[in-house]
């Protein structure tokens, strides 16, 4: 038997928001662990890794380890059903294919049970390998997104360069082009307005702004994204989930030819 | 001229 409980539901609403758009379905994988996912979208382009550790919810109960292939619009039209303020819980029987989301109002007035039918999910799972990086960028993350919108009206790709001025973000278009310099900026008053640089080298890539612009949906989760960067390897844009785990998405760079 | 590569460039199937 599986049985998680997590008393701010709305979390899980964000995060199912945040990853409905790039994949349409993935495979849960619940374990002693926690919840988790890793999917890629379907031009395996893009990646969404997702963990909820067991220690955040205030409820699991995990007997064996278990996958639940869900269709992720379908998983998220049900959740939509969730207030804000609602406890969630989703169950899930040995030996059935079915797995049900119970929504429970603060005030215990009212308790909602949605049944969803599993589905078979052949998905290839990628061993992402622990990486140092050459750049790694603390920003808030609604500025983050902003970039992102501002930049896909210039263009249809961004070029991020991290050197010791800054990051800066460009696209170039038909109607002209966009430069947008963030520099470190420690001495704020509140730690997650702070923009934050570590770079080891200088480095510079090339990302389709369509994929950022689907990662930047996780933004009410998290005040600050963490982008990690090296020349040779996919981009890293992180959003941590309230002390309970992540979602990272990882984005191959465009190569020159 | 930019190519967009898949993922499996850099991480293999586990």
């Amino acid at each position: 038997m599986f049985e998680l409980r997590l008393v701010q539901g709305s979390l899980l609403k964000k995060v199912l928001e945040s990853i409905k758009d790039l994949v349409n379905d993935a495979n849960f994988d619940c374990s002693s662990t926690g919840f988790s996912l890793q999917a890629m979208d379907s031009s395996h382009v893009a990646l969404v890794a997702l963990l909820l550790r067991s220690e955040g919810f205030e409820h699991y109960r995990c007997d064996r380890n278990l996958t639940m292939g869900m269709n992720l619009a379908n998983m998220a039209k049900m959740l939509k059903c969730a207030g804000n303020d609602d406890i969630i819980t989703i169950k899930a029987d040995d030996g059935t294919d079915t797995v049900t989301f119970m929504f429970e109002s603060p005030s215990q007035d009212k308790i909602s049970d949605f049944e969803m039918k599993l589905m078979d999910i052949d998905s290839e799972h990628l061993g992402i390998p622990e990486a140092e990086y050459e750049a790694i960028i603390r920003m808030p993350s609604a500025e983050f997104a902003r970039i992102c919108r501002d930049l896909s009206s210039i263009g249809d790709t961004v070029v991020i360069s991290v050197t010791k001025e800054g990051v800066r973000f460009s696209a170039r278009g038909d109607i002209g082009a966009a430069n947008i310099v963030c520099r470190q900026n420690a001495t704020v008053d509140k730690p997650e307005d702070a923009t934050i640089i570590e770079m080891q080298e200088p480095v510079t890539l090339t990302f389709a702004l369509r994929y950022m612009n689907s990662f930047t949906k996780a933004t009410p989760l998290a005040e600050q994204v963490t982008i990690s960067m090296s020349s040779d390897l996919p981009v890293v844009v992180e959003y941590k989930v309230a002390g309970m785990g992540y979602i990272r998405y990882y984005l191959a760079p465009k190569i020159e030819e | 001229i930019h190519f967009q590569p898949s993922l499996q460039r850099y991480f293999q199937i586990a």
